[in-house]
């Protein structure tokens, strides 16, 4: 980032972690794939 | 002192005095040359007289004197038009200012107003430089968007591709489809109870 | 002009050096010829004199187109005839080249300095611009989060 203060620099300064965000789709997943295997084992209870 | 005259060298790429002198050398050497050329005239002169009894030594002193007193009068009218053409003519009267040199007429810049001005530009060339590499930042998080939201819209799509599949498969609404489900299970756990019953 | 002011002290110069040399002190100084051949001492005389002045003619005219004076003379005569409502002396040669030259780097300084202030100007506007994608495209992300965490709380 410049040294010396910018016009954008409020903008730079609040930058998200978007590796962060990449990461947490990770946690979608692993919910889903919970919520799924229940289901399956749901519908062969029902079965 | 003598005056330099550097103003005027600058305007006629030579000092005054550098012209009047080469102008008095010249009109000396002139002198001088003519001189010679009368007595050698005069000598030819004299041999084509055998009879006359001057000789040569006679000769050489009218010209030395002669001369003498040219280059007396020539020294005095001589050092005369130097002054008046260093006055008049070759230079620049002080209230005159050069056209190449109005620069410092409308830029008096005192030795601290140039370091301020010189200050400013490279305040300015680093706050370019800033922006120049806050520019880059920008541009380069507008890359790392479209890759984020590529990822996120492909999460999204996921979501769509499950549901339709469920559509496909005649689940609309998978919550009801799931009660009715469950209900129809009921029932049917209901009447398989009232089969076994009556089949007792 | 400055040059007809050059030609006519000239030619005043010649006029008095030719008067001073005059032919009866010519002919004093070579006395013992001049009683010889008066004639010739005459005609002697005349060339030494004409040669002279078209010697100095010569050499002037040469000095003039060599410093190329007229042009000068006449461009000294105009320019001192624009600065004739000046009253104060003018700028001169301080003779410390340091301080001298900075006059003369101001102009291209300043001009610089301008030209920086518009680039620097064009390149804010231009992250100004950037920003506000940055910014559209967070919102974006943002939203997509929240309707991908939505999507997941309904299939929960």
């Amino acid at each position: 980032l410049p040294s010396l203060p910018t016009s954008q620099a409020h903008v730079l300064s609040t930058k998200p972690n978007y590796q962060q965000i990449l990461a947490e789709q990770g946690e979608v997943w692993s919910c889903m794939e919970l919520v799924l295997d229940e289901l399956h084992q749901a519908v062969k209870l029902l079965q | 002192s003598v005056n330099p005259m550097a103003y005027e060298a600058q305007f006629f790429g030579f000092t005054p005095q550098t012209c009047m002198l080469r102008i008095y050398i010249a009109f000396q050497d002139y002198l001088f040359e003519m001189m010679l050329v009368v007595e050698s005239v005069i000598l030819k002169k004299l041999d084509g007289l055998p009879n006359s009894k001057i000789s040569a030594f006679q000769i050489r002193k009218s010209t030395e004197k002669f001369l003498l007193f040219m280059k007396e009068r020539f020294d005095q009218l001589f050092s005369k038009m130097e002054e008046v053409l260093l006055q008049l003519v070759l230079s620049i009267p002080p209230k005159v200012l050069l056209p190449e040199d109005k620069v410092h007429e409308q830029y008096p810049y005192s030795k601290e107003q140039f370091q301020a001005l010189q200050g400013e530009i490279h305040q300015l060339q680093q706050q370019y430089r800033a922006e120049a590499s806050a520019g880059q930042a920008l541009r380069a998080e507008l890359e790392e968007q479209k890759a984020v939201q590529a990822e996120l819209e492909k999460v999204l799509q996921w979501f769509d591709g499950l549901e339709n599949i469920c559509r496909e498969h005649g689940t609309g609404n998978f919550k009801e489809s799931f009660a009715f489900l469950t209900q129809n299970s009921k029932k049917l756990q209901d009447v398989l109870k009232d089969v076994e019953e009556k089949s007792r | 002009g400055r040059a007809q002011v050059f030609a006519a002290v000239v030619d005043t110069f010649l006029e008095k050096l030719v008067a001073a040399g005059s032919y009866q002190r010519f002919a004093n100084c070579y006395r013992c010829f001049y009683k010889l051949q008066p004639e010739v001492t005459r005609s002697i005389y005349d060339q030494f004199i004409s040669q002279l002045q078209t010697s100095v003619k010569e050499e002037i005219q040469e000095v003039k187109d060599e410093g190329n004076l007229d042009m000068l003379f006449n461009s000294l005569d105009k320019i001192v005839e624009e600065a004739k409502n000046q009253e104060e002396p003018a700028w001169r040669p301080s003779g410390v080249p340091e301080e001298d030259v900075r006059s003369a780097v101001v102009p291209y300084l300043l001009k610089h300095r301008s030209y920086l202030q518009k680039v620097l100007k064009e390149k804010e506007e231009e992250n100004q611009k950037a920003a506000e994608s940055v910014l559209a495209g967070r919102k974006r992300i943002a939203e997509l989060q929240q309707l991908i965490q939505a999507r997941k709380q309904a299939w929960q």
